[in-house]
């Protein structure tokens, strides 16, 4: 009865790897219209993640890779975690999204403030 | 008794103008750390607007001006409109967030889904 992450996420995340290009991360976010590229490992495992925000920073510094550019320290939610929760997260902290992940930190969904505004909203 | 926009907008809002450069835009979002920048005329009315996914999608492309990247069919709201169909229209047209106007178009204020998701997360 209580609204969690896991009824609220995407599951299908596009995520990056900490080699690829910047402009590879910029192509991702023209075609899909979102905003939040989590990086991964080989075992699905949230390393890093950036933003619009990261890359448009990032203008003009002669950045490369992801690596360059993503935030290591990810704040993240669990699927059992309720929305209010998720959203006080997002406010605590200054950002739009949170990686869903699970008990080995692999990757489960995503959670945006897009996705939770959503429920305000109440559907079309 | 219903949440309107002109409740939950911030009344501060950094804003831009056409002839700017784009650094000038990446520079505010990294010093603010928020994606919306609205961009007004010497009357203050919403001509067009710019987000970091804006500025993240032009790397590479030799733009100079905020005139060449920002959205000039701009979605807003108003002050007296219920918050839940301001999110609604986020969600409708992919958006994260809605410059507030008058019935002029001038500028009174920004809501985003960051702010709309902190009702969810009710205040710390
Ligand atoms: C302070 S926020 C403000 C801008 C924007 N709303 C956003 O989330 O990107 C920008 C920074 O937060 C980082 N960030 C975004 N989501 C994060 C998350 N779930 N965990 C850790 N850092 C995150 C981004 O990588 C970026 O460096
Ligand atoms: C389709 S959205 C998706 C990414 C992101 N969440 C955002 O709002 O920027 C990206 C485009 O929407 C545009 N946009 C954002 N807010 C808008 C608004 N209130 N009215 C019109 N266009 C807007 C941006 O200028 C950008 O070109």
């Amino acid at each position: 009865r209580i609204i969690t992450a896991g009824a609220v996420m995407t599951r299908e995340v596009v995520v990056g790897r900490p080699e690829d290009p910047i402009t590879k991360a910029a192509r991702i976010f023209a075609e899909k219209n979102f905003d939040h590229l989590p990086i991964v490992d080989d075992e699905n495992r949230v390393i890093g993640i950036v933003t619009s925000w990261d890359i448009a920073v990032s203008v003009g510094k002669g950045k490369q890779k992801l690596s360059e550019i993503m935030t290591r320290q990810v704040i993240t939610a669990r699927e059992d975690e309720p929305i209010d929760a998720v959203a006080r997260k997002l406010d605590k902290f200054g950002i739009s999204g949170v990686p869903v992940v699970d008990a080995r930190g692999r990757l489960r969904g995503i959670v945006t403030s897009d996705d939770i505004s959503k429920l305000i909203g109440g559907g079309r």
